[in-house]
């Protein structure tokens, strides 16, 4: 899973 | 951004303006769990040190703001203006029982060993125990006001939120997070109880008054 993606929640 | 996730960042942040409401309203913080609020300060620090490095949308970094500045907000409240109606004698849940072993288990398990990496997974992990100090204040005076049963409501309402948006967002992208998934559903499974209470009595009118 790309980084950003995985992080793109709050 | 799918119906789920858009419910529960809403229920988050009602679980926030239900908590300063009752807050300011009351000119009171009686029962509310400083610690679960330091906590939960932790938890929001720690995951959003991205706030000003990577941009994800208008709306992201709003909120990531508004429960920032808010839980500082709550913490000021609960520790300067309306100290004298801090109950510290019930709070007194041993945070570092937690921090630690979250602390621990953030460096075992994550996705990479990178320093944010290792911050953001303990963020994870830390949010799925912060309401625990909260709760067990309430066990400890053996009642919770309505208003402070709404909160909790509507903040194990928002991870439970989550479970769903993580099912969709699995068939509907194919994106999956083990962690986020595993430490969503501990979270929400420590509501349930609450959620047990909450629904057999709030619903019907009645306070929630635990057998002390």
């Amino acid at each position: 899973v790309e980084k950003v993606k995985r992080h793109d929640e709050l | 951004m799918n119906i789920f996730r858009l419910c529960g960042d809403m229920s988050h942040l009602a679980a926030i303006i239900i908590l300063l409401l009752k807050m300011w309203k009351t000119r009171s913080v009686a029962g509310i769990s400083g610690k679960s609020q330091i906590l939960f300060a932790t938890v929001f620090t720690a995951r959003y040190l991205d706030l000003f490095t990577s941009f994800i949308s208008i709306y992201n970094t709003c909120m990531k703001v508004f429960f920032i500045g808010t839980v500082y907000f709550t913490i000021y409240l609960i520790y300067m203006k309306f100290k004298a109606t801090y109950d510290s004698n019930h709070d007194s849940f041993r945070v570092e029982f937690l921090i630690v072993p979250v602390g621990g288990l953030a460096f075992l398990v994550n996705h990479e060993f990178a320093p944010l990496e290792i911050i953001w997974t303990f963020s994870i992990y830390l949010e799925s125990v912060a309401i625990l100090p909260q709760l067990f204040m309430i066990s400890k005076t053996g009642e919770a006001e309505t208003i402070t049963s709404h909160y909790l409501f509507a903040l194990g309402s928002y991870r439970a939120l989550y479970l769903c948006n993580w099912i969709y967002r699995y068939y509907a992208e194919g994106f999956f997070d083990l962690i986020a998934v595993v430490a969503g559903v501990v979270q929400t499974i420590l509501y349930c109880d609450f959620f047990y209470l909450y629904i057999t009595k709030v619903m019907k009118g009645k306070k929630i008054s635990l057998p002390a």
